[in-house]
């Protein structure tokens, strides 16, 4: 289990003070499917990247298994980041100088149990699975603003993670690719019982997971499931 | 009026050949409202760069007041971008190394008729316009997704442009801010005669346009609107 408590975070820019998360809760179990939502500028990013362990909260803690986070040694925390988490991130954060298959081996670098091919394989795996396969040699700046967004995914699953963190995965694909997108996703939960965090800004996404919150002044807010015909 | 005539705009990459755009016709005129749809990865920022005049055809023309670009000196087409077009671009391009106050306020760097203090005033007046006049010292950095959006929007704007250029504009806002969004441009075709050509995957927002198309194998296709009740 994945767990915040309490946890809080706040920037300072000049003589201003800005405090999206103030005491937030949230446990991630297998198979659990959140989304949240919220205001543009409410919080959802620095959350994800908390829940993340890619930054740090000013108070509260992060439970990874029952430990707190703050305790474990920075190796063992990466080796538990690139094994166990898979992030989509809302900006993407590809390498251009690599090619759309290179970007996604890299998470694959640091499995030393794989041989070369084997992780080429894997990776065009991840890209088919986002139809980019006939995009493997691109560059990212070869690439439209969607499929940048679907190799940033396909980058995400290639480790096989057992819980998913997307960060509004489908802001840059028409409707029809993001469907095809998370119906996917659904898959990998049903058959590989990956957790998935979903921040979107997207209602009807939003909806289809188990669990509903919206991010109001730096706390989540269960969000009422609306009954399903 | 700005025009494409049968643009057509093909990418090689290796011994690949992708023809996102086989042969485009488009004409917009003051105060016209198109909106743009189609798959991700058909063409649509392909085009809207066209449009921009910040990319040139392989085949076919771009017209401006009936002048073929091409024809047009790098000097004199350089001002009408500057005087007449806002181009929000999908991926943002903001600076990073600074605020978001100086981001907008750099397309007046180039408008030698303002004070600097005027165009302060207009930067900080456009910022409004997206809600983020209490960002504005922050870079680009320390803002959310959809806050770095908006800060590329004030920018296009605060030239007071002929014509608006919108690629996806929307992707990394809440439907709320979105809507306040579009209701805004909305305003400024009303009140100023501003031309908007919106590429968007929201449908909502593409139907709410005066001419919508939709890209389909590297042409539009007009779409049919719906009765409004
Ligand atoms: N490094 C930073 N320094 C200062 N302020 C920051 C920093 N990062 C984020 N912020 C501020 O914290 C707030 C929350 O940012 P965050 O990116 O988490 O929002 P978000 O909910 O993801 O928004 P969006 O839906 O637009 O992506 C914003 O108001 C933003 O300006
Ligand atoms: N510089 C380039 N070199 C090679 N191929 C390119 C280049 N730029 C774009 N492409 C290809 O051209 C096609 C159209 O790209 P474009 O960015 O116009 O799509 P789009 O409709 O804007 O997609 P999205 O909705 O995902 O933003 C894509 O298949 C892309 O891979
Ligand atoms: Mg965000
Ligand atoms: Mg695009």
């Amino acid at each position: 289990a994945l767990e915040l408590c309490q946890v809080a975070k706040r920037f300072r820019v000049g003589d201003q003070l800005i405090e999206p998360l103030r005491g937030v809760d949230l446990a991630i179990h297998d198979r659990d499917y959140v989304s949240i939502i919220g205001p543009s500028g409410s919080g959802k990013s620095t959350l994800l990247h908390i829940l993340g362990c890619l930054d740090q909260p000013d108070s509260g803690q992060v439970l990874i298994g029952g430990n707190d986070v703050s305790r474990i040694d920075d190796a063992a925390l990466s080796a538990f980041r690139s094994r166990t988490l898979g992030f989509v991130f809302q900006k993407f954060h590809l390498l251009d100088r690599m090619s759309a298959r290179r970007n996604v081996e890299l998470p694959l670098d640091y499995n030393p149990g794989l041989e070369r091919a084997a992780r080429r394989d894997r990776a065009m795996a991840c890209l088919a699975q986002v139809g980019l396969a006939d995009r493997a040699e691109h560059r990212p700046l070869q690439l439209s603003g969607g499929q940048q967004q679907r190799v940033a995914i396909a980058r995400a699953l290639v480790n096989e993670p057992r819980i998913l963190l997307l960060d509004e995965p489908t802001g840059n694909l028409d409707p029809a690719t993001g469907a095809e997108l998370m119906e996917f996703i659904d898959q990998l939960r049903r058959e590989a019982g990956v957790a998935v965090v979903l921040v979107t800004h997207d209602m009807e996404m939003a909806r289809r997971a188990e669990r509903g919150y919206r991010l109001v002044d730096g706390r989540l807010e269960p969000v009422a499931r609306t009954v399903r015909t």
